[in-house]
């Protein structure tokens, strides 16, 4: 463990808790992305399957059920307890786009050709780009809450972190994971057109321009 | 194989 590691996973969980929070206390889900949050959740079950086969460590353990957890609250939270501040309307992108090449990529390029193998890689391939159609229904409305652009700069900030642990990780264990690498990069660049604007504009509740 | 997947990390 290093420090970018660590506070890449703190990210990503405060990024988690904040949306989590944000529709519990508004009770609320205007303005955010149900279908990135169903891929979220996806990512997840089938990332960390591993709880059943191995133990890694506690820190590990807990952090993966609490991932789980708070993404299957979320969704729950959106598609049924508040379903009826859930943004249909503007929540539109394809999805089936994103799932059926990822799911094929995963079988063509991963790096052992067994069942949680190939589930690990789709989890990999398929988080690069789930945070898609929240970033397409922020350009289509036009505006982000102020706290949705806080889940998102914590959200996109842990993959950046990531990158930096993979080159610490390369530099002092010599290795690397180039599936893991290849996405993060990907991911990462998704949000910096949206960083730009969170850091430039503060987005603090100002219409994002379309 | 100089990589391989890291199989600690979240």
């Amino acid at each position: 463990m290093n420090i970018f590691r660590l506070t890449g996973d703190l990210s990503h969980l405060a990024a988690i808790v904040i949306l989590l929070l944000k529709i519990w206390k508004t009770r609320s889900c205007a303005g955010i992305s149900g279908k990135s949050q169903l891929l979220f959740a996806l990512v997840f079950t089938t990332r960390y399957l591993d709880l059943f086969t191995s133990f890694i460590s506690l820190y590990n353990t807990s952090m993966k059920l609490i991932y789980i957890a708070c993404s299957y609250a979320t969704v729950y939270l959106i598609y049924m307890k508040f379903k009826a501040t859930y943004d249909g309307n503007h929540d539109t992108f394809r999805v089936e786009f994103l799932v059926v090449p990822v799911g094929g990529l995963s079988f063509l390029v991963n790096h052992d050709f067994s069942p949680l193998e190939i589930l690990w890689t789709f989890s990999i391939y398929l988080e690069s780009v789930a945070i898609l159609p929240q970033l397409f229904m922020i350009s289509k409305t036009g505006e982000a809450e102020t706290i949705t652009t806080h889940y998102l700069f914590f959200q996109g900030l842990y993959r950046a972190l990531y990158l930096v642990n993979w080159i610490w990780r390369f530099y002092f264990e010599g290795f690397f994971d180039l599936i893991a690498v290849v996405a993060g990069v990907v991911q990462t660049i998704l949000y910096c057109d949206f960083f730009y604007l969170y850091i430039t504009k503060g987005m603090s509740g100002c219409a994002l321009p379309a | 194989k100089q990589w391989s997947r890291w199989k600690d990390e979240l």
